[in-house]
């Protein structure tokens, strides 16, 4: 608004001074003057994200969790075309760099994002766009399997934003203080999820102070077993228990993209929902309802030795798409044929049924590309 | 990008066997963590 009270001004001033010609002089300086003034906004806006994320990260630090706090940057994101966005993303970031040009656009790149190029596989002149080196395969030797046969491993390079065991039908992960989401409308509602017990998700933070109550719950539970049946505390007692748990690891740009197997197991189903696209940030998880439910993701469903295992790969407006090894011909953020997202997810039953395909543990599963 | 895992692991002692094992994660909220290093541990009784 002060831009369009001064220009006015400043034109019939020239106006004055020129004695005529106005119209032709103001237009002349319009397109830098706005050109200047976008610039201007863009740079506030960047110092301004840096600056949130600088208090983010210090609150985070002093031990303050964020709350869940919808706001209107969040609805505006909703009607932007964000599928069509990350396809255009895709398709810019697929254009084949000159050779000469690649190690200074990966590099900046790397120091944008902090990567760590010297894990890389090949000559960063090998890559022949950025969509290639964001996908970027390691060097050997460079992510070591843990080799105790008792460990799960993490599956991607990232960073962990929840976890803990998940109790009850319809158990529920926490996005952010305030708002949580239903583990079948993550995984699907056709889902092969065990229903474990009544009760609530047990988070991380709150393991200590219900571990003692559980361990009490669980002694009048064995109580009540031993006064009503004696066959069924031989069952119970014969049977190990399985609990059931969560985790949900955040991958930033500049990480490696791969997404490996945790353990041994059989994938038996793959489910592919073709949701919206919306940014997976820390700010997003705050004001976004439903971010990872409505996101489009791949889910992969299976058996290993302690039961049940899926894993959840959900793409964001930059990185859009999951390729998956073990299906090579599946396409993920295409463009969207219905309105609403709202329809069931596209199920594959891998062959042999009850068999599936057998994942190694550290073995490469999948990737997520840009766009 | 995000991913989540959700798998079934030994939880709560059988109240007859007080050695069995129950899963542990041994990470912790905002840890760094990459491909291969062990998110948790279980031991078989």
């Amino acid at each position: 608004s002060w831009y369009a009270k001064q220009f006015p001004t400043t034109s019939q001033a020239r106006a004055s001074v020129s004695g005529g010609n106005s119209d032709s002089q103001g237009n002349a300086f319009l397109l830098p003057g706005a050109t200047v003034a976008t610039l201007l906004m863009l740079g506030a806006l960047h110092a301004r994200r840096l600056y949130d994320d600088k208090k983010v990260e210090d609150a985070r630090e002093k031990g303050v969790e964020f709350e869940f706090q919808p706001d209107v940057k969040a609805a505006f994101l909703r009607m932007l075309p964000l599928r069509s966005i990350s396809r255009v993303w895709g398709f810019l970031t697929n254009v084949e760099i000159p050779v000469w040009l690649r190690p200074h656009v990966y590099r900046a790149w790397a120091r944008a994002f902090r990567s760590n190029l010297e894990e890389a596989a090949l000559p960063l002149d090998e890559y022949a766009s950025l969509r290639d080196f964001f996908v970027r395969t390691l060097r050997e030797g460079c992510r070591p399997i843990d080799p105790d046969p008792y460990s799960l491993v993490s599956p991607v390079d990232g960073t962990i934003l929840r976890f803990g065991e998940l109790k009850g039908a319809g158990a529920m992960i926490e996005q952010v203080k305030g708002f949580s989401y239903s583990v079948s409308s993550l995984l699907g509602a056709s889902s092969l999820l065990p229903i474990i017990a009544e009760g609530h998700t047990q988070d991380d933070s709150s393991t200590i102070e219900q571990e003692s109550s559980q361990r009490e719950k669980s002694k009048k539970s064995w109580w009540r077993i031993s006064l009503a049946s004696p066959k069924v505390r031989e069952t119970v007692s014969a049977c190990p228990m399985k609990g059931l748990y969560y985790c949900v690891i955040y991958l930033k740009p500049g990480d490696y993209h791969r997404i490996h197997s945790p353990v041994d197991w059989n994938v038996l189903v793959r489910r592919h929902f073709a949701g919206h696209l919306f940014p997976l940030n820390e700010r997003a998880t705050r004001t976004i309802r439903n971010l990872y439910v409505e996101n489009e993701r791949v889910v992969l469903e299976g058996l290993w030795q302690q039961g049940y295992m899926a894993v959840a790969a959900i793409g964001a407006t930059n990185i859009g798409s999951i390729e998956l090894f073990i299906e090579p011909e599946l396409r993920t953020n295409r463009p969207r044929k219905k309105l609403l997202h709202s329809g069931p997810p596209e199920e594959c039953v891998y062959k042999p049924e009850g068999v599936g395909v057998m994942l190694k543990k550290g073995e490469e599963v999948a990737a997520f590309n840009m766009g | 990008s995000t991913v989540v895992l959700v798998f079934q692991a030994p939880t709560l002692k059988s109240p007859k066997n007080s050695n069995a094992s129950e899963f542990r994660f041994s990470i912790r909220r905002g840890d760094r963590i990459r491909v291969g290093e062990a998110m948790g541990r279980w031991h078989d009784s």
